[in-house]
Formats: C-alpha cells, sequence, structure tokens
C-alpha cells in the first residue's frame, strides 16, 4: 500500500 | 509523473556498483541492497539563494539566512552526501541538530546498516493512524513518546534512515488521510486539509523542543518496478514536507526518505 510515516528520530541520533 | 522520470534515467556499472541517475535523485544498487539519494539541500531553496558557499577540506559548507533571524548551515561532502545541520540562531551559538557522521576513512556509498534484535511488544496495532477523528495532540503525544525499548548507544542519520530496525525503535504516525493518484507525487485540497493538523501537531513538539528531527517515509505497494516505487516514494515523501513547510514547519527539522515497496 501507499503509505506515508512520520517517526520523530531524535532520540536516535548522536 | 513516474513516467516521465524513468525516460530520463541513466543507469551506470562501476566496479559492481549499478548507479542510477534521474532528475534530482541516484539510487545505487550494491550487493543486493538498493538506496536512493536525494539532494539534501534542495528543501533550503526556500530561505532563497545561500549567502555563502565555500570549500573547506572534503567538504562544502553553504549557509542560508533564516526568515526572521539567523542562520542554517548545511555540510555535505563532494558528493553533496549531508554530513550535519548547523543551527546558528540569532542570538549567537551554534547547535549541530543533525550529525550524520561520515568522518571516519571508510566507506563507498553503502552507509552502515544496523541490525537490532526485532521489538516483539511492537504490533501493528500500535502504530497511530492519522484520519478525521484525531485531534493534533494525539500525534504530539505520540512523537513525544521515547524509544519502545531502551537503546544502547545513538547513530548516525544514514544509520537511522536505512536500518529498519532502527526505525522501529520510535513510533511513527501514519498519515491516513493521504492519498496519491497512480504514478503521482502531488496533492490535492483533501491532503492539504489534512495536512495542517500534522503541520500543527510537529509546531507544538517543536515549540517544546525546536532541535527536534522528523522523518518523513514514504512507502508504495508491491505494483511496478523498485526502482519507480524507490523514487515515487521518495518524491511523495518529499512533496509532504515541502508542504509542512510552507505550514510553518522548518525545513531543517525535517529528514525525507523514500523506501519503495519494501515493508515499512
Amino acid at each position: 500500500d501507499d503509505r506515508i510515516l512520520i517517526r520523530r528520530i531524535t532520540p536516535l541520533l548522536a | 509523473r513516474i513516467e516521465d522520470v524513468r525516460a530520463r534515467r541513466q543507469r551506470f556499472e562501476e566496479a559492481g556498483t549499478t548507479i542510477i541517475r534521474e532528475p534530482g535523485r541516484v539510487i545505487t544498487q550494491e550487493r543486493g541492497q538498493t538506496f536512493l539519494r536525494h539532494d539534501e539541500n534542495a528543501r533550503f531553496a526556500r530561505f532563497g539563494a545561500p549567502i555563502s558557499q565555500e570549500r573547506r577540506g572534503g567538504e562544502i559548507w553553504t549557509t542560508w539566512a533564516r526568515p526572521g533571524g539567523g542562520q542554517l548551515v548545511s555540510v555535505t561532502d563532494l558528493d553533496g552526501r549531508l554530513l550535519r545541520r548547523i543551527r546558528r540562531p540569532a542570538g549567537g551559538g551554534e547547535h549541530v541538530i543533525v550529525d550524520n557522521g561520515w568522518r571516519r576513512p571508510r566507506h563507498g556509498v553503502r552507509p552502515v546498516i544496523v541490525i537490532l534484535p526485532p521489538i516483539e511488544m511492537l504490533n501493528p496495532g500500535e502504530l497511530t493512524i492519522l484520519n478525521d477523528g484525531h485531534e493534533a495532540e494525539t500525534f504530539s503525544s505520540t512523537w513525544s513518546l521515547g524509544p519502545v525499548v531502551p537503546l544502547d548507544q545513538v547513530y548516525e542519520l544514514d544509520q537511522v534512515r536505512f536500518s529498519p530496525s532502527l526505525r522501529s525503535r520510535m513510533r511513527a504516525v501514519e498519515l491516513g488521510g493521504i492519498s496519491f493518484d497512480t504514478g503521482s507525487w502531488a496533492l490535492d485540497q483533501a491532503d492539504l486539509n489534512a495536512l495542517s493538523l500534522v503541520a500543527s501537531a510537529i509546531q507544538s513538539v517543536l515549540g517544546a523542543s525546536p532541535n527536534e528531527i522528523f522523518l518523513v517515509e514514504g512507502h508504495t505497494g508491491r505494483g511496478g518496478n523498485e526502482i519507480d516505487n524507490l523514487s515515487l516514494s521518495d518524491r511523495r515523501a518529499e512533496a509532504i514536507a515541502e508542504v509542512l513547510t510552507q505550514m510553518g514547519i522548518p525545513p531543517e527539522n525535517l529528514v525525507v526518505q523514500g523506501y519503495g515497496d519494501t515493508v515499512p
């Protein structure tokens, strides 16, 4: 399916 | 439309890597893995022409004046790969808001993929899906949650971007109200209405913590070919990011990536 997801990724980042 | 992009693709073979160039994007295939990259500075054109661009060793530093004061610096390597994003507030100081590593003497085109054990507790039911019944608070509260399982370390942007098991450590909001026509990345008025809710949710997260980074992920179904799907999903994710920025979300707080027909 066509999907758009938005994730806050700051906690994963150096 | 994707047909126009397809017609303008050029394919090269280089030391075991297939490189596909198309307008605005480069796709590399190596050892069974396919990666798409786009110009990481393209969305900053909204700030107008850069006020400076200089080469520092193997890096290119491009600086824009931000509307309302301050500066944004984008540091890339000579191939345009994002290395760092730096925010310089009007009042002075400097914040590295994205650090993509790449300072070690290694790597060709492949980012290092990190494989973590699957998360047992995360099931599809935990994905927050945007629809008409939701309030902006639903999304901002999903985004304010920490990793679903504790992390032992932190990572470079491209590790997060290209490692599904890393990304799945953070909860995602799916934009259920958005639909695209086959082969197109155009958005219509109904999509824009749905996105204003998303923009206000992101705005409220940034109001409390202005240096948060959001990844806008594009995914397609299995139909069509892999390269078209990658390109289309990346263009759709970028279209979403552009609209969010028109609605007030700073472009530097967003990272965009299309994943084609791989499972989200």
